[in-house]
């Protein structure tokens, strides 16, 4: 027999349920039951386990389908990219960009790179202090001028060391921006200009709803961006914005935070995020 | 004999409800709610009981129905966010929580500057002893707004620096504790801020909370309120499209009161919360 469409309508509702309270945007839950909904139609399933499983397998399969956009690996595109490679980091305020590039950084150059950072947020408070100290810490040059200098300046400066010293990466820390911001926005806009990064990189707060979607859309339309880091997912959360962004702008998830130490970064697995929704 | 005119009246009068009108509209704003990052139980809970009020007919004649129901939403969301009362202006030691990159510091800089524009002159303490730079962020910010610092560097018991802020801030001025970012859940950092709310005794202890926050708003809104428990809430980043839905679990879990909002990250850019305005952008 068919799967009833009254008893599919119940089971998705469920399942809708569930999928919201673990961070998965609206816009994207309904995506995900027009999908399952499409999938089970008219098939000739038993009710009970069989459903169950269908339900589950075509879930899954179609989660799966998302978050394995065209991976990015890393070191490969280190090897063959532009010297010095550059890699641009931006969100938005508080998602935790500036950790994320210094764990990056720590990761890099313990693969043997030569990793120079650009100090570019020149407008928070403390915000270059920070970098200074990471730096200090991983032993690795940061790049800065005086709080307030020309963002795009700034990057640009630091390229420019790295390619005198042959170092062959540059890591790139941007403030903090509401893409809602037009000013900031179009500051970004002149640090891509000016520095054609060889990856721009969008590091997304694991603990926001909604919002991930629209951020991730007009970051992606305004800037463009290659890559997401999904930050904080240490935290009590399922991890439902890894699909949000993921379903919204087709772009692969390189990187997980899950701390606040140098180790705390790993490499997105989509087998991990599954266990995690599904738990 | 009845006229044809009271007859016409009566059919006039009576609004039979068009239940499929109303689902329609609940379905409205269910999404509105969700999209808003309103919790799903209390969206649920919030969507169920219009329902429950739309089908008793108590709809006023004349009322568009789409209308009446928002109202009844919109009572409904007032309710949980408790009428606004006056923010008193006088001394106080303010402790301010929450998860990590929210806007806590900011936020310190922005409440320094406003209680000096009225007049009572504040200290930042800078307890944040986890955090690269984070000192140095409060002290710049402290110097922005022309407000009293306190630090303790090399000091790496929060609650020490907590007690002799306290102790070094000048009689009468209000005294802001900055806290590291935190989990709720963790354990280690809800001791420590146990013992930095016992050591600076505050009459405040405000939850700094991004309005971008999704699900985990309310068990983290409650996991705090349990550890030191809350007097308010600051809704931060309102300047971008979050919505700030999870304040209203924020709020029905700890009985606090959002007192502030912050639009922006300059200092002056911290609003005094309007219920009318955040429910309108809420519902969209
Ligand atoms: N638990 C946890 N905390 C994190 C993680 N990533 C960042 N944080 C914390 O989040 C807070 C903000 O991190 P930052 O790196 O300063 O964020 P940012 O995006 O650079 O912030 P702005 O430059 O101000 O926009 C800090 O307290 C970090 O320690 C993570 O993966 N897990
Ligand atoms: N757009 C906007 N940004 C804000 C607002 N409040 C704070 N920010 C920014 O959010 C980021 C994080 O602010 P912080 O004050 O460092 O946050 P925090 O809670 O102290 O972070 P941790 O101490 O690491 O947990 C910074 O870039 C701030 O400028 C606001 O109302 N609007
Ligand atoms: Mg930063
Ligand atoms: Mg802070």
């Amino acid at each position: 027999t068919a799967i009833k469409e009254k008893t599919l309508d119940d089971v998705l509702g469920d399942l809708e349920i569930v999928l919201l309270e673990s961070d998965v945007a609206f816009e994207v839950v309904q995506k995900i039951q027009a999908r399952v909904r499409e999938e089970l139609k008219g098939k000739k399933i038993k009710w009970g386990e069989e459903a169950s499983a269908a339900i589950e397998h075509a879930l899954r399969s179609y989660i799966r389908t998302e978050l394995s956009l065209k991976p990015i690996d890393l070191e490969k595109s280190l090897a063959a990219g532009p010297k010095p490679y550059t890699i641009l980091f931006l969100g938005v305020n508080g998602s935790g960009k500036t950790t994320s590039l210094a764990k990056l950084a720590h990761r890099l150059s313990k693969q043997g790179h030569g990793v120079v950072i650009a100090a570019a947020d020149t407008f928070r408070a403390g915000a270059i202090e920070q970098l200074e100290v990471h730096g200090e810490r991983l032993g690795i040059r940061v790049v800065r001028q005086k709080e307030g200098a020309d963002p795009a300046a700034v990057a640009f400066d630091a390229v420019q060391h790295a390619s005198k010293r042959h170092s062959d990466v540059v890591l790139i820390d941007t403030a903090g921006r509401q893409h809602t911001n037009e000013n900031l926005i179009e500051e970004a806009k002149k640090i891509r200009r000016v520095v054609h990064p060889s990856l721009t990189l969008f590091v997304g707060d694991a603990l926001s709803g909604n919002d991930m979607v629209e951020q991730a859309k007009l970051f992606n339309k305004e800037l463009g961006f290659d890559g997401v880091i999904l930050t904080k997912l240490d935290a009590d959360v399922k991890g439902g914005a890894a699909l949000s962004v993921a379903s919204v702008v087709h772009k692969p998830i390189l990187f997980v935070g899950l701390g606040q130490g140098y180790d705390d970064l790993k490499p997105f697995d989509i087998d991990w995020m599954l266990a995690r929704i599904f738990a | 004999g009845k006229s044809l005119r009271s007859i016409l009246a009566k059919i006039a009068k009576s609004s039979t409800i068009d239940a499929a009108l109303v689902d329609e509209v609940v379905k409205d704003l269910q999404r509105a709610l969700l999209q808003a990052d309103v919790n799903v139980q209390l969206a649920l809970d919030l969507t169920k009981r219009v329902r429950t009020r739309a089908m008793e007919g108590k709809i006023p004649t004349g009322a568009n129905l789409r209308d009446y129901l928002v109202r009844v939403i919109y009572e409904e969301i007032c309710a949980i966010l408790g009428t606004t009362k006056p923010y008193a202006i006088k001394p106080k030691r303010i402790m301010l929580v929450g998860l990590f990159g929210q806007g806590k510091t900011t936020t310190a800089g922005k409440l320094a500057r406003y209680y000096q524009k009225k007049g009572v002159h504040t200290t930042l303490v800078a307890a944040d002893i986890h955090r690269p730079a984070a000192v140095d962020q409060l002290e710049q910010l402290s110097k922005k707004v022309h407000a009293g610092f306190y630090a303790h560097r090399g000091e790496l018991r929060a609650e020490v620096i907590a007690r002799e802020g306290r102790a070094s801030a000048p009689q009468g001025d209000t005294i802001l504790l900055d806290t590291a970012g935190r989990s709720a859940i963790d354990p280690d950092l809800i001791a420590e801020i146990k013992r930095c709310k016992q050591a600076f005794e505050p009459e405040e202890v405000l939850l700094v909370l991004d309005a971008a926050m999704g699900q985990l708003a309310g068990r983290s809104a409650a996991a705090f309120h349990e550890a030191v428990g809350l007097t308010g809430v600051i809704l931060t980043k309102l300047d971008g499209s979050a919505k700030g839905g999870g304040a209203l679990s924020a709020v029905a879990q700890s009985g606090a009161p959002i007192l502030f909002v912050g639009t922006g990250e300059h200092m002056d850019e911290l609003e005094h919360f309007e219920t009318t305005r955040f429910v309108s952008r809420l519902l969209g």
